[in-house]
């Protein structure tokens, strides 16, 4: 099983072109592994993506040094898998 | 075990073979309506399940797919609560009792089964297919960027590893060739629609170009209609357009290879986006998504049925 712990999913805004290139830029990054969950590369819309606990700080430095709003979408991505597996459980139950 | 279609809880998730079960379980208490149809295989030998909901005649057809991306729970979940509507409404309401008498409708509820059976095991958020890669250590082909239909174009990856990459070819990967196969063979598919999940979206050709389709007019009405009737019932916003207007360019996706052969209403759907969760929508949120999903998807039927060609 793949864990996700301290994994969040963040929700970027693009203000401009030159944001939107950056974050081409950032997604691109292989060793960050970001994983895109949403990727519209129009201004206007938010860019949801999974960033895996090691390259968290990686990746929030980039957004901020480069003043691109952005904010956590998903706290803990394993936590929220956990959950949804004890839903599923008790509704088998 | 759920024996009967109707204590099977439609608000919850389900693994691969409860969904193939329930499959079976709605084509024995629907015998004269609905059927279940082998197109093939995946490629790591799961089948492909088409329900057929037919008074019969082989009439044209309405095709509906759900589960391309496997992480995206929402659709097959939204898949199941359709067919159990169609099937249930059928002789009840006039409108689904005359789209059916005048059309055929085709609906996978999984068109990835690898892929989702591999986000119930082992990796949650997997996107892809499940197919070996020659000459990569990375799985699996993005089911979405894999049709014949400008394929290979930027709006896609050649690499492997990437969770857009198109594969070797078009329609390498067996789930989508089954698909192709079945609707070019079939061949008086008037709408093909493809269910994605989750930014509140109604897309239509193209995503490989920035041309307008000849129909952009009427398919960029029906949309707005079809997002409007949905919006009605929860307040849900939709935006629609052309997929490389709307959010991106994408190559090799199935709407555009839909309406490239022919299919003039090819439109995808995303699905409902809490702002919360992405693709961990909860299950409570299954029966509302699907709810207002059908207010669209008969929008859409209805057109088709009034507008022959």
């Amino acid at each position: 099983q793949n864990l996700y712990v301290g994994d969040q999913v963040l929700r970027v805004y693009a203000r401009d072109n030159v944001q939107l290139e950056l974050l081409r830029q950032l997604v691109a990054t292989e060793h960050l592994q970001i994983d895109i969950w949403r990727s519209p590369t129009k201004l206007g819309l938010s860019m949801d993506v999974s960033v895996p606990f090691t390259s968290l700080q990686g990746a929030k430095v980039f957004l901020e040094s480069n003043n691109i709003p952005y904010s956590i979408m998903i706290e803990d991505v394993q936590a929220l898998l956990d959950q949804e597996q004890q839903d599923m459980k008790a509704s088998r139950l | 075990q759920e024996r009967r279609t109707n204590s099977f809880s439609y608000s919850t998730y389900h693994t691969l073979d409860e969904i193939y079960s329930w499959i079976d379980n709605l084509v024995s208490e629907y015998p004269k309506l609905v059927s279940k149809i082998n197109i093939g295989h995946s490629s790591e030998g799961r089948p492909l399940y088409v329900l057929k909901f037919s008074t019969g005649d082989n009439k044209p057809a309405i095709w509906i797919d759900n589960g391309i991306h496997a992480r995206e729970w929402i659709t097959p979940a939204t898949g199941i609560w359709t067919a159990k509507k169609i099937a249930s409404s059928y002789g009840k309401d006039s409108l689904v009792t005359d789209i059916i008498e005048q059309l055929d409708i085709f609906l996978l509820i999984v068109t990835n089964p690898d892929g989702y059976s591999y986000t119930h095991s082992t990796n949650r958020m997997w996107r892809k297919t499940r197919s070996i890669n020659v000459g990569s250590q990375c799985v699996g082909v993005d089911p979405n960027r894999n049709w014949n239909a400008g394929f290979g174009g930027p709006g896609s990856s050649s690499n492997p590893c990437a969770e857009t990459y198109h594969g070797a070819y078009p329609h390498s990967e067996p789930e989508i060739k089954s698909v192709a196969d079945f609707i070019l063979d079939h061949g008086n598919v008037k709408a093909l629609l493809t269910i994605h999940s989750y930014s509140q979206m109604l897309l239509f050709p193209y995503g490989y170009t920035n041309s307008l389709a000849p129909d952009h007019e009427e398919l960029n009405e029906l949309a707005k209609k079809a997002a409007t009737a949905l919006s009605s019932l929860y307040e849900t916003r939709y935006t629609y357009g052309t997929t490389i207007a709307t959010i991106y360019q994408a190559d090799g996706t199935t709407t555009d290879w839909g309406y490239d052969n022919g299919i003039k209403y090819s439109y995808t759907f995303e699905l409902r986006d809490t702002g919360k969760y992405g693709f961990i929508l909860p299950a409570s949120q299954i029966i509302p998504t699907a709810e207002e999903t059908w207010l669209a998807l008969v929008e859409i039927m209805k057109h088709v049925k009034d507008h022959p060609y």
